[in-house]
């Protein structure tokens, strides 16, 4: 199964 | 007060058009350094980042930083009344609601005023580690728009995969599959007509070809698009702004469960 990433899950809120 | 006035206007025609479809408000940030933007999509699958450097202006004036939130798709509207050989002037008073842009023809014999509201945006400034690439492509822009339109009539996503090989973008849909490689071609009259693959390690991603063709709107800002791979990371499609900054767009991959 492919799920579409999540870009929050990459980069982190600064 | 905020003052910056672009002799090239059609370029900040050209961000909004690149820009609008994949972001609805942002916050424009504006410093001593430059006019810049990042914000992600309502889904929270791309992001965007836009730099505009203080010396690609005529006229730069910041007296303190600015955060504008706007309406793209509002800010677009106004733009898309300025002419493309216009200068364009954005202007904000300290403690102003509003922003003002000013178009100037060439031979200055009109000159138009469009006031718009800004707005209170509550976004989330993410942090954007320095990575190395496995794999960097530099190929024309126009050429990728091209594939990632032709795929998408084929299929919804795109591996992207770069091997010793070269560039391969694939799909497949209900009709049938598509798989267009793109060879290491730098023997072109003109450097921006070049292929060029830099490949530290072999990469495959897949990604959703709707957002690819949102990002190939920024095509008309450069001749170029860099396209960096790595991974598990999210990949970087790079609209370079001549003379001025870029326009990248960041795409999460869609990932095997």
């Amino acid at each position: 199964d492919v799920k579409q990433g999540n870009i929050m899950s990459f980069f982190k809120k600064v | 007060m905020l003052e910056l006035r672009l002799v090239q206007g059609s370029l900040l025609k050209k961000v909004l058009e690149a820009i609008k479809d994949l972001v609805n408000d942002a916050n424009f940030d504006c410093s001593a350094t430059g006019f810049s933007l990042q914000a992600m999509d309502s889904s929270h699958v791309a992001l965007v980042a836009l730099l505009l450097r203080n010396e690609g202006f005529e006229h730069y004036r910041c007296d303190r930083n600015i955060s504008m939130g706007m309406n793209l798709g509002n800010m677009n509207k106004m733009l898309k009344c300025a002419g493309n050989d216009d200068i364009i002037t954005l202007k904000a008073d300290d403690g102003s609601d509003t922003v003002t842009f000013m178009f100037e023809s060439p031979n200055q014999d009109k000159i138009a005023d469009f006031e718009m509201k800004l707005m209170d945006i509550d976004s989330e400034h993410l942090g954007i580690p320095e990575a190395e690439y496995h794999a960097i492509v530099r190929m024309p822009s126009a050429e990728f728009a091209r594939i990632c339109k032709d795929l998408s009539s084929i299929g919804d996503t795109v591996v992207i995969s770069v091997t010793k090989e070269g560039v391969k973008f694939s799909t497949k849909g209900d009709i049938g599959t598509a798989n267009i490689v793109c060879r290491q071609n730098t023997t072109v009259d003109k450097p921006e007509e070049a292929t060029v693959i830099e490949m530290k390690e072999p990469v495959s991603l897949t990604f959703a070809l709707r957002y690819m063709n949102s990002f190939a709107k920024a095509t008309p800002l450069s001749h170029t698009v860099t396209i960096s791979l790595s991974s598990e990371l999210p990949v970087v499609v790079e609209y370079k702004i001549e003379d001025m900054g870029y326009v990248r767009f960041y795409l999460a991959p869609k990932i095997e469960e």
